[in-house]
């Protein structure tokens, strides 16, 4: 019957695209906001 | 190059790398990055590293399997991973820089040698390793070179948007050259790295006019190659489940934000999906073009032929003509289509289709799957020339016909199946190949000589029909017409009421249709 | 009815070697950069803890939704994420402004007392990450070449 397709961690409704939180094709669940990188303004990378 | 390093080259590298990756992990280097890159530059050139093509492939290679040996050194203690991440990070970064501060900064090609020259180097590097270590190859600092590479050669800086498809076209390159069956050992990766959100981002949203879609489609064709043979037995092992998930979540991932790039290569990746595979086979042919909106398939008295957009022939990205061969088959192809001769095609079809006697694997699939599309595109030609749309009635008495209905009754069972399922993988959203195919199966079942093929035919659907979601639109209002119309005389088939079970199947699909 | 084929000796060499990367998985964080101070580390928690994030969690909308001292903890422990970049929206939604050179994030406390092209100056409220707190800083002047 293959998968349920729904249930592969991805928010199949969303109105927004996934590819820019998505986690990878061996992860459950989106990239959360503190995984994805970002180009942050340089001042912010204050080490 | 075989000859041996000049002496002390391989310490020479190693010491700078050392000294490069002290450089960037300290404060200042992240605060002013290109002050401490070209002091570092400097010294690289006082060690002859610049001196030209030789020192530096050299440089490149020693200092890649410096990381790599770091590696497999520190394999065992993941908290070590960090510390091999910071030797990678760091080296990347100097290949970042190199690349885009090399040649005049309007002088691509310079830097699009050096990066491919690089590439060139891991890809070696990883095959030669991969033949060393056998099952003990590690694919973790491979990953970790390739995607900070990508991802520093991606950051938002106008030299590097300057190349941004030339550094694509590198690395989709360098992923067909390590595709999985390749480099098995490297293929978990390898999906990572190809569907990563910033590797899709680029390739099929930012890069202008589509120019990545060929490239990518090719990337997902090598996949679906490589996990064929492993996919057509129904048990997948755990790593074949695990790798056909990962790629079932890339394939959703599309199907929702680039379902049109779906819809375009469908052809090409239907050839090599194997036809059991019917669920992932089924995601791809669902993608319709976001600015359509298709009717619900249960419509009562739905007008297929009123739809606005069943008139438009669909995009399709695959050379199929290309792919009819011999030359000379095709020549007989094009003849009859056009005037009925020679007489013997139709009976020479199956021997030009056939290319074993092995069971399961008896037919050539992409000459089968070409060969429907392409009389079913030159049926549609032809009824469009007399001003006419694809129905019951102007399908029929026609070259066309003549060849699909000399494969129903000519072909074995397999190979029957084949000739369906070609037909059905036409069967997507509204547009004039899904319409003129839901007429071509239809008449096929209506005008069977056998109860067998009309049987064969509900089965292709049936089991398209059966697996969880999502099914094409074309499919459906297919099965719908079939078991609602009674020309059909779909409930009057013995094999309907073979099995309470599939009887159930059948009065629960058509209530939903009433 | 085409049934199953059996494996090709390429394939099999091919599995093997796809069996033994699969005891060597990549993990999300593999293609993540180092992160200086909050890795990615999952740690298994009790299962009536939330386990999938909340939703709508990544939108400013949801950002400007946690206190001050939330927002400076994710921009200043997860620089160079989304995290960051949302928790550097909301604070400036919150009429907080972040100041280049010290690093740091002020809102003014009343209107300034000179204000002109250049900078402006009065009490400030600004947060302090070494001492990790707000305070309030008497006469202090906002030069604006220094506003992100």
């Amino acid at each position: 019957m293959g998968q349920d397709l729904m249930a592969l961690g991805l928010n199949l409704t969303s109105v927004e695209n996934l590819y820019p939180s998505f986690g990878g094709p061996f992860a459950d669940s989106p990239a959360r906001p503190q995984d994805i990188d970002y180009n942050v303004p340089p001042e912010y990378l204050i080490n | 190059t075989d000859i041996e390093d000049p002496p002390g080259f391989a310490e020479r590298t190693e010491f700078l790398l050392k000294d490069w990756i002290t450089i960037y992990h300290t404060q200042a280097a992240g605060r002013d990055p290109i002050k401490a890159f070209s002091i570092f530059v400097n010294k690289m050139n006082a060690y002859g590293i610049l001196k030209g093509d030789e020192p530096l492939t050299r440089f490149f290679r020693h200092a890649t399997q410096c990381c790599i040996d770091l590696t497999y050194r520190n394999m065992t203690d993941p908290g070590l991973k960090t510390k091999i991440f910071q030797w990678i990070d760091a080296y990347v970064r100097l290949i970042a820089l190199l690349v885009k501060h090399s040649g005049e900064s309007g002088n691509s090609s310079t830097k699009l040698n050096l990066l491919n020259k690089v590439l060139g180097i891991v890809v070696g590097i990883l095959l030669q390793d991969q033949e060393v270590h056998g099952t003990a190859f590690q694919q973790l600092g491979y990953n970790r070179i390739f995607i900070m590479l990508f991802l520093e050669l991606s950051a938002h800086d106008p030299v590097l948007e300057n190349i941004s498809l030339s550094v694509i076209t590198a690395f989709c390159h360098t992923f067909h050259i390590l595709r999985p069956s390749l480099a098995p050992g490297f293929c978990y990766s390898w999906l990572e790295l190809i569907s990563h959100r910033v590797f899709i981002g680029r390739i099929l949203a930012s890069i202008p006019q589509q120019k990545g879609w060929s490239m990518y489609s090719q990337l997902l064709i090598d996949l679906f190659k490589y996990l064929a043979p492993f996919l057509r037995n129904a048990e997948l092992a755990k790593p074949v489940q695990h790798l056909y998930k990962g790629t079932l979540r890339v394939l959703l991932v599309l199907l929702h934000d680039f379902p049109e790039f779906l819809c375009d290569y469908h052809f090409g990746f239907c050839d090599v999906i194997p036809p059991n595979c019917i669920q992932m086979r089924n995601l791809i042919l669902s993608a319709y073009p976001r600015n359509m909106r298709l009717p619900d398939p249960f419509t009562p008295n739905l007008k297929v032929d009123m739809l606005t957009d069943i008139g438009g022939a669909p995009r399709i990205f695959t050379n199929y003509a290309a792919a009819i061969t011999p030359q000379s088959f095709k020549k007989d192809l094009d003849s009859y289509l056009k005037a009925r001769s020679p007489v013997t095609f139709l009976s020479e079809l199956r021997s030009n289709l056939q290319i074993s006697n092995e069971p399961g694997s008896r037919y050539n699939i992409p000459l089968m799957n070409a060969l429907v599309l392409y009389v079913g595109t030159q049926a549609i030609a032809h009824i469009r020339s007399k001003n006419l749309g694809p129905t019951m009635a102007t399908i029929v008495h026609s070259a066309h016909m003549d060849i699909f209905q000399n494969l129903a009754v000519d072909l074995d069972n397999e190979g029957r199946y084949l000739f369906l399922n070609a037909i059905a993988n036409q069967l997507r959203y509204p547009n004039s190949h899904t319409h003129y195919f839901s007429c071509a199966i239809l008449y096929l079942f209506v005008e069977a000589n056998s109860e067998a093929i009309q049987e064969q035919i509900t089965r292709v659907l049936l089991e398209r029909l059966i697996v969880n979601r999502p099914h094409p639109w074309g499919l459906l209002i297919t099965f719908i017409e079939l078991i609602k119309n009674p020309q059909y005389k779909f409930w009057d088939h013995d094999f309907v009421h073979c099995a309470p079970e599939i009887e159930k199947l059948f009065e629960s699909v058509a209530n939903s249709c009433m | 009815p085409l049934g199953p084929s059996p494996l090709q000796k390429e394939h099999q060499i091919q599995f093997q070697m796809m069996e033994a990367a699969y005891y060597h998985l990549p993990t999300p964080s593999d293609s993540e950069r180092l992160r200086t101070y909050l890795q990615r580390q999952p740690v298994p928690t009790p299962q009536h803890y939330p386990q999938q994030q909340l939703p709508h969690s990544d939108t400013v909308e949801f950002f400007q939704r946690l206190s001050p001292e939330t927002l400076f903890f994710v921009f200043y422990y997860m620089e160079g994420t989304k995290a960051q970049y949302l928790a550097a929206k909301a604070l400036k939604k919150q009429s907080w402004r972040f100041h280049t050179k010290y690093m740091m994030w002020f809102q003014r406390h009343e209107e300034p007392k000179i204000i002109n092209e250049e900078f402006e100056q009065g009490t400030y409220i600004y947060f302090d990450y070494e001492k990790w707190g707000q305070r309030k800083k008497e006469g202090f002047t906002f030069e604006y070449k220094y506003l992100e």
